[in-house]
């Protein structure tokens, strides 16, 4: 279970490096003050994931760990309810994501919230965009995604 | 693997069906 979560986050890394947005993205540690996370969210849907919400996330957090947890909820709370109110997606009882845990840099955590961010790409109005591009990543990388999707759909119907 | 592409199975052909079954998904259905 360990090394499925281990090659999810992994994949879901490897697409997220896909956005080519311009902030550093080498490593999951990159990912853990949740500011480049909001900058895919805010592509993503910038009506939901508007300038005004984008401006609450602290950019300058360094290793201030309080900062990016406080970063990490606010973008955990409008994927959520993006996913209950936009896509009707319903996230089960235990999607309640530990963001102290995806502070630190815990792989199985914030594989979960890269999920639900592949989630919001494959759904939201400029999907095809998102989806064409999976679509180009090695295939291995795809049936990860793939895989994780099904997983989400499952939760979904159950 | 021969097994895997009965039915045009392949797993290319399966990730192109997963992936454009959700590119003519209508919008605000589930995933």
């Amino acid at each position: 279970e360990e090394d499925k979560r281990l090659k999810l986050c992994e994949s879901l890394m490897i697409w997220v490096k896909s956005f080519n947005v311009c902030l550093p993205c080498e490593s999951i540690g990159d990912l853990t003050n949740g500011v480049l996370i909001a900058e895919i969210l805010h592509g993503i849907d910038p009506a939901w994931f508007d300038s005004s919400w984008k401006a609450r996330i602290k950019m300058d957090v360094r290793d201030n760990k309080r900062l990016k947890v406080s970063n990490l909820k606010k973008v955990l709370e409008r994927t959520k309810d993006y996913c209950d109110e936009v896509l009707y997606l319903r996230l089960d009882d235990d999607a309640g994501l530990d963001t102290s845990c995806i502070a630190d840099g815990d792989t199985g955590e914030m594989g979960r919230l890269l999920q639900m961010v592949l989630a919001c790409a494959v759904n939201c109005d400029r999907k095809q965009g998102y989806i064409e591009a999976i679509m180009g990543l090695e295939e291995s990388v795809q049936h990860v995604l793939m895989a994780a999707l099904q997983e989400l759909l499952n939760k979904n119907e159950s | 693997d021969p097994a895997n592409m009965k039915g045009g199975a392949t797993s290319e052909g399966v990730l192109a069906n997963f992936f454009n079954s959700l590119l003519n998904k209508k919008p605000g259905t589930p995933v």
